[in-house]
């Protein structure tokens, strides 16, 4: 398995620690506070107090053997910088570091983080995304123009066939899979059941409550998600 | 348009206004540090200095008339909980509030947020993916079974035809697009061209540095992600 490093236990970085603990991987977690480090103690398979910026307290823990390092620190910016500098001199392949503002990713990409993490920027977006567009409950951009996205089915299509809803034709969005929710009641417990059709044909029926898994451009999709 | 107040205006609710503003929204910035307020009031349509916790402040500033009201606060946990309390009690229709713990996400989602969002953790677990799958781009989620996953045609795949590859017999997952990269050089100018392919066909080649955009089993994607 991978070695890695996570230097920096705030909010992200624990986070990180914990994610790739649960996923069954060796984590070395770093931070200057003791408390820090003493909280990721119980999750971590090592955790350590100490100075990040300084390179030799790096290679005392063997950080050079390291195959991915995270790097978590905000509020000091240039230790940041310095430890992703520290991480890059000792040839750790994988460098990723979260930045604080987009001056702060400007400067990481170029001292050489591998990949360069703005946690509060993309979430932003997502929300954003959300309150503008409600009707879409999520997307894959596959490039500038095309993506894939979940709608709940319009109005218009429920109690038709797939094949009279002119989804293409009209919509100009091809229809990838068709998600169905089933509520059943047992013992007074409701569990709820989510099917994915992943081969819908032109026989399918829309059904109250389906979410269509679309592809197409994205002004096509919004105006489609719009629909009375 | 939608009416919408942003409260909380450290990284994430700065984002959040830039980027509701940037889609043409107009926005009302509360936070009670005048420097923040200073800091946004460029790009917002209107910006408060004053203590969101108070309701008859909110009543001030019409925020009983709002549509969606996004809760940006971390360190003070009261404070966050109490605007969003406000906020259900002014009837405001969607409120979006950000968590910064887990046991904090469970509490907004008790006293009525609509939405809770926890930008380390959500970032944090696209990172521990990348890390223990770095195969795969970019992914969907379509229930706890299926994806759809963005990742690199396998080698094994490369100069042969989508039906010579067997990947629905086989490696058990539907190619939903496949996006090849071009490059151009013009003048010295490189522009690097996606081309997303919406209808693969049997006959189309796999070649060096496309993309499968693949609907599957998150193992099987998995799997298949891995090949050598
Ligand atoms: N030189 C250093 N060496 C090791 N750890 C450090 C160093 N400087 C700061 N840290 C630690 O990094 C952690 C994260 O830093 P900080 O809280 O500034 O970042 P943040 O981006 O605000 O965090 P969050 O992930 O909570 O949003 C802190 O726990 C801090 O103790
Ligand atoms: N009662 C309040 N009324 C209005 N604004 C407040 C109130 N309490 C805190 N704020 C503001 O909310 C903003 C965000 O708060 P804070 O920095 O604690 O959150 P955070 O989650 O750490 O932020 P970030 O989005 O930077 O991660 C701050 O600018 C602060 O001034």
């Amino acid at each position: 398995g991978k070695q890695i490093a996570v230097i920096g236990l705030g909010r992200f970085g624990s986070s990180v620690v914990e994610t790739l603990v649960k996923k069954g991987c060796e984590i070395l977690a770093i931070d200057i506070k003791e408390e820090n480090v003493k909280a990721i103690s119980k999750v971590a398979t090592h955790a350590v107090q100490c100075d990040a910026s300084d390179i030799r307290t790096l290679q005392e823990l063997g950080v050079q053997n390291m195959d991915v390092a995270v790097v978590s620190i905000g509020e000091d910016v240039e230790a940041s910088v310095l430890i992703v500098m520290a991480l890059k001199e000792l040839n750790v392949r994988e460098i990723i570091a979260k930045a604080v503002t987009p001056l702060h990713t400007k400067i990481l990409e170029k001292i050489g983080a591998t990949q360069v993490v703005y946690p509060e920027r993309d979430i932003a977006i997502r929300v954003a995304t959300h309150i503008v567009s409600p009707n879409i409950i999520d997307s894959l951009a596959l490039s500038t123009e095309y993506c894939i996205s979940e709608i709940p089915a319009p109005r218009g299509f429920i109690g038709k066939m797939l094949k009279d809803t002119s989804i293409r034709s009209m919509h100009r969005v091809n229809i990838i899979a068709i998600k169905k929710t089933t509520t059943e009641v047992y013992k007074g417990k409701t569990s709820i059941k989510e099917i994915v059709n992943v081969a819908p044909s032109g026989e399918d029926l829309v059904m109250e409550g389906d979410v269509l898994v679309i592809l197409g451009r994205e002004d096509d999709i919004e105006k489609l998600s719009n629909l009375k």
